[in-house]
């Protein structure tokens, strides 16, 4: 009855891994391939490296169900002192900050070994190179779930001849091939099409897949933002004045925060009642309060920057539709940039129409957040909602029709649904842009559809 | 590039607060009054206590939307000097066993906690006494975020003159009182059908609710179990033979897992070509692997046991569908016990007709897990794939239909799809048990129907 026990943090999501995605060893093969590859983009093209991933799945043993996943890229690497932590500490990142990436949670790396010790006893390897490293590094890695920390079974360093730089992982695991083949080949498709600019060389079991590199156009790389002064809370507030090493408020307000300038800080201060003098240390916990609940208020901020952003653009999207899904025409948009509750977001909406598209009696719908494929959990997400409700016949589209939609929300901080990133949470302000960005795609489909109309007329004459 | 940073756990909730259900003011002020109701339920049945559980609402300061939540128990209370990890320590819980609750977490005070003082900057305000303890303890709390640990603003404890038993709990937060009012106020009556044993007294700014306790019957209390053989895997091996205490291999099978009779466990030993006189401790990792290879393939153990579950039973669902949605007639069914991956499970549905149900194209539909109400998310449930596919025309119900469904699921191990418990993530076994009480619960409804269109009949001849 007052029995109590605390769990330690790894060994609580070794036992609630169907929160991260690996609910089954369908599922966990699906969502290892997921986490390895999105480490992979991250790891290049947010660095101005045009992507080149090799990935390879093998049956291991078949009685036990057990198969290797190994996935390799061209990226930054990770400096060899770094790579226990990344691989053995839940909670360890370097995307802690306001800049998109794929990766958010300081997560993913920990589940796969997790979930690979669990079934298969055996460690996670890993070689790995950083840019311009003399050395390249290996590593055999375990998570000790009672200490949050990595247990490493073998280390190696060896002169790194070639100037490589990259990673290379290798794990062995419980996974269904057979019945996590189709979603895994939908998966590296569906990336094909949002990434044209990466080449990914596939190899399974029974199949192989060689996603071409389509343009070598890569999209503008993110910068490093600061938080906009509608995005922090109270406590988010003291992290950041207990870091501001003896600022005034009117400093304070410019230095840490996005969309402050002088002119600005100095309005806000005097309409919320504070000295812009005072020193930002010197505030007590009620004013905090205060302070928090008026820069929420203030109607008078610019709107967050999006230099933090990294959309696709239409460009890339047209390329990677159409050669993914062999469209007759693609029509994307990219709209400008809104904001939910301080965070920067950009709606991108594309619409795919005939060539090798199926007709069907919906629209198929890919969906994306920050360039990751969302397969699963379509019911949950808002996205279904707004290609459902929209009224095609407006646009000339009648079912069934070969149509595929494509829908890409961007953002420092999308409002995912759960920890295996397959759903966006309801927003507002996002439903709103995504019904807008799919207005205006549909607009250009319509101008093609009278003009192929007209030409039609012309021809049949 | 190479900056990496680790976040403490509290800090990463904090932080990713929406996965917990915690999204903005409207989710976090429903979330609150979930996690709160659920704990004072959990504190009370499973211990064979009549509940008895006052919740209050009130506006605080309209201007900056901040709202207290008020909710106190007749439960077994918590001793005073584990209140403040109880409130102050993410993953900290009571519940971490074979047994069916509400919580399985350890994570729903916390998260209030941490949405409070992030928001309001308030601590929250416990007053509790275990059961037959001398003292009441009163304490004010919040959460470190760095040291995951509780930081103790006042502490008071007074005699306990009147025995009182149970647990009252104050926090300031956020919250959009009309936004969530709806969602509130269903989930508290949907709580009621399926705890009609409970008295929940509800007082909100601008209304009230009271729903009476409907019967003093209790469900049966469940038992705490042990862990089935299929259900482990080598990490959690791994734990249970540390603890082993030098047993032999057949004592180990016999005295810690659930169905295992000494029959059975040397049966097993020698199909699994396992010596049982070895001492466990003495296994190697690889024989370890053996073993829980072995496990799950033997074909040969018995079902799990169920004493571990606690459904509601047909007649309690009667009663509480009866009582709140006002139907004419309700059909209840709970299955025969089932398992999937070595968690036994549970699955009860029951069909309300007519009356006071407004008619409508399709059945309305009522999820439960543990007991719990799921409001959210019903897109990503299975139930709602169940009931939709279900072919009603056999069942004489055509639609528009005065038509309720409950679908109930109870389980040692509910795969929810997200930390904040709202929908149940596919798994096959459940899904085909919830095909079958659905059809169970249809025949009845078609029985009473076709009497129903008989006496109609007669009547009119
Ligand atoms: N292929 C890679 N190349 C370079 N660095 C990598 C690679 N994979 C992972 N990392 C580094 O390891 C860190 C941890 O990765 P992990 O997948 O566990 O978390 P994440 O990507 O930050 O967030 P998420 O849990 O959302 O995936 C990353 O932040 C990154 O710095
Ligand atoms: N009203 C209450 N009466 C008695 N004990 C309580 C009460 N509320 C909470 N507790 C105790 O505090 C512990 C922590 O509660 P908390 O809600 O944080 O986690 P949980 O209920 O175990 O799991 P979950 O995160 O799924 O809710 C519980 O396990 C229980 O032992
Ligand atoms: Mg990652
Ligand atoms: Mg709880």
């Amino acid at each position: 009855m007052y029995a109590y026990e605390a769990l330690p943090v790894a060994e609580w999501f070794r036992r609630n891994r169907e929160l991260a995605g690996f609910h089954n060893p369908t599922r966990a093969l699906y969502q290892t391939v997921r986490e390895l590859v999105e480490n992979s983009l991250d790891a290049t093209e947010t660095y101005g490296i045009l992507p080149t991933i090799y990935l390879r799945i093998n049956i291991e043993d078949e009685q036990k169900s057990w198969v290797s996943v190994y996935a390799e890229d061209n990226g930054i690497g990770i400096p060899g002192a770094e790579i226990p932590n990344v691989f053995g500490r839940v909670f360890y990142s370097s995307k802690y900050r306001i800049k998109q990436h794929r990766g958010v949670f300081g997560l993913g790396l920990k589940m796969v070994v997790l979930y690979a010790q669990s079934t298969t006893n055996k460690p996670v390897y890993v070689r790995s190179a950083a840019l311009k490293s003399d050395k390249i590094y290996e590593y055999q890695i375990m998570i000790d779930t009672n200490s949050n920390s990595p247990i490493i079974l073998d280390r190696k360093e060896y002169p790194n001849k070639y100037r490589w730089h990259g990673t290379a992982v290798k794990v062995y695991l419980e996974g269904s091939w057979l019945a996590a083949k189709k979603r895994i080949e939908d998966y590296l498709k569906r990336t094909a099409i949002i990434a044209p600019y990466a080449e990914i060389a596939f190899k399974g079991p029974d199949m192989e897949l060689w996603l071409k590199r389509r343009t070598t156009k890569l999209p503008p790389a993110p910068k490093e933002g600061l938080p906009h002064p509608k995005s922090v809370d109270v406590d988010t507030l003291k992290q950041m004045v207990a870091e501001s090493r003896g600022m005034t408020l009117l400093e304070f307000l410019m230095e840490s925060f996005d969309a402050v300038g002088e002119g600005t800080a100095k309005v806000f201060l005097e309409w919320a009642g504070f000295n812009p003098n005072m020193k930002v240390t010197a505030m007590t916990p009620e004013e905090m309060v205060k302070l928090v609940e008026k820069m929420k208020q203030y109607g008078g901020w610019r709107r967050p920057r999006s230099e933090w952003l990294s959309p696709v653009g239409a460009e890339l999207l047209e390329i990677g539709a159409k050669a993914i899904l062999g469209a007759e025409a693609v029509f994307a948009v990219t709209r400008k940039p809104e904001s939910y509750g301080g965070h920067p977001f950009i709606v991108e909406a594309a619409v795919a129409w005939g060539g090798q598209i199926p007709p069907s009696d919906k629209p198929v719908l890919l969906r994306y957040a920050n360039k990751i494929p969302l397969l699963y959990d379509e019911g949950a997400d808002v996205a279904r909602k707004v290609v459902d409700e929209f009224n095609w016949q407006n646009y000339k589209v009648k079912f069934p029709a070969s149509l595929a939609v494509i829908i890409h929300v961007c953002s420092t901080k999308i409002p995912y649904a759960s920890a295996g990133k397959e759903a966006i949470a309801e927003v507002p302000e996002i439903e709103k842009e995504m019904r807008l960005a799919l207005r205006d795609a549909a607009k250009k489909l319509r101008l093609y559809l009278s003009r192929k109309e007209k030409e039609m007329e012309m021809f049949n004459r």
